[in-house]
Order: C-alpha cells, then sequence, then structure tokens
C-alpha cells in the first residue's frame, strides 16, 4: 500500500455524512453480519495522473459474538503497540496530550487494528482486491479463510491473518464499496443489489 | 497531524467515540 497524494474529491463535508449513513445502513439491516463497510474512492493522483482509490469513508460495527482471544492473538508488545497508538490518535483528535497509563483501556482486536491501518492505503487502479473490482467494474467475492490467504492481493491475506473469513469489494458510482466479516458469508445477489442501489450516486441516488 | 486528510479525521473521530460507547455500553461500570 501506499499513501495517496489525489486530490480531486467528491467526499466533501456534507456528504461524508450521507455516505456515513449509508455505510452504516448497509449493514446494519443486512441479514449477513459484516464486521465493516469502507468506501474506497476513485480520485485522479496529483503526480502521476492516474486513477487511485484511496479512503473515503468507512463504518466499523465489530462482531456480535466477539471471542476474548483469536488464533491470531496479538502478543503483549503488538497490544501494548496498538493501544499506544490508539491513545495518540485519540490525543491527536481531541487535541489533548495522551495519557501515560493504559491500564483502563480495551484490547484493541484485530479486526479494529485492520479497519484502522485500512485508513492509511490506497490502491492504483486494477491493484488490491479494490483496484481488481474497480478496473474489472465487477464485484470480487472472497469467502473462506483459505480463499484470504490463497489471494495474490496482499489487502485478502492481511485481512485472513487478522481474523476475516470474507471479503468483498463492490463497484460503484465514484468507487468501490468494501464489506468484510470474520464470518463465512457466501456469495448472494442480495448484497450486490443492495450496495448498487444505495451507493449509484448518479442513478437515483443524491449524492 | 494536522496534514490528515479532513476526510480520515472525520472517519477516525467517528471510529474512536464509537469505540468509547462500545467499552462503556459492556463495563462492568456502566450504569
Amino acid at each position: 500500500p501506499t499513501s495517496s497524494s489525489a486530490s480531486t474529491s467528491i467526499v466533501n463535508d456534507f456528504n461524508q455524512d450521507t455516505l456515513q449513513q449509508r455505510l452504516q445502513g448497509l449493514i446494519d439491516t443486512a441479514r449477513e453480519s459484516w464486521t465493516y463497510a469502507i468506501f474506497w474512492q476513485s480520485s485522479i493522483d496529483d503526480y502521476s495522473g492516474h486513477s487511485v482509490l484511496g479512503w473515503g469513508d468507512g463504518y466499523y460495527k465489530g462482531e456480535v459474538n466477539k471471542p476474548k482471544t483469536t488464533q491470531s492473538a496479538a502478543s503483549l508488545a503488538e497490544q501494548q503497540y496498538r493501544k499506544r497508538v490508539l491513545r495518540e490518535l485519540n490525543s491527536m483528535i481531541s487535541g489533548t496530550p495522551a495519557p501515560e497509563n493504559d491500564a483502563v483501556d480495551e484490547e484493541v482486536t484485530d479486526t479494529e487494528w485492520f479497519f484502522l491501518i485500512s485508513m492509511t492505503q490506497s490502491f492504483a487502479n486494477g491493484n488490491g482486491l479494490p483496484g481488481q473490482a474497480a478496473f474489472n467494474n465487477q464485484p470480487v467475492w472472497l469467502a473462506g479463510s483459505d480463499r484470504l490467504l490463497a489471494s495474490h492481493c496482499e489487502r485478502a491475506r492481511q485481512g485472513q491473518g487478522f481474523g476475516l473469513q470474507t471479503i468483498v469489494c463492490i463497484p460503484s458510482a465514484d468507487g468501490v464499496i468494501e464489506l468484510g466479516s470474520t464470518e463465512l458469508i457466501l456469495q448472494n445477489s442480495d448484497v450486490m443489489k443492495k450496495v448498487r442501489v444505495s451507493f449509484d450516486f448518479n442513478n437515483g441516488g443524491d449524492m | 497531524n494536522k496534514d490528515l486528510p479532513l476526510s480520515r479525521k472525520k472517519s477516525l473521530k467517528r471510529f474512536l467515540e464509537k469505540r468509547k460507547e462500545r467499552q462503556v455500553s459492556v463495563s462492568p461500570y456502566a450504569s
């Protein structure tokens, strides 16, 4: 993953709230148990002039029956690192100094961490799961740890390492919607229809 | 930092707030 300098953006302050509502609606009303939804926004990189997918917005729901520990449970040092990063991010957002003591902090789960680091990622056209979905204008549906692990896309393998069993990327107007779950969710057309209706901003949507 | 794009800053703020809410709701000390 590389950081993007893309600046051509459809997501302004106003419609990011609308986008958030749609992402939240998408998974809060779903029959399936999705852990998160991300909108990867297509834009033009200022330097290269190439199309790139970068973070547009995301909604993290979490797991319904979250296990205390997972197979890929982070080590104590890793947990301390995650907590420190979260404290610093909290401090940056709130504008107050980060507290020294982390005794009260809850464990930063694998999927929370995966969601957080997604904010730093971007994908060139055709690269990675979102880039492939956008380039081919076709959904990518990976269900099952083995399929994620066998994928040639780093993001799929990374997701598997953080406990995901299903990752779906569905192209939409101006970007790609990614859904992830720690549960096995088999491909179904309802999800794809729902995404297309909710995120087709140029045809019936009001973005 | 201050150069963080606004969309990511808003996403991050929302994520951290929701996380805090989830923690409060599962805390044994929550009313």
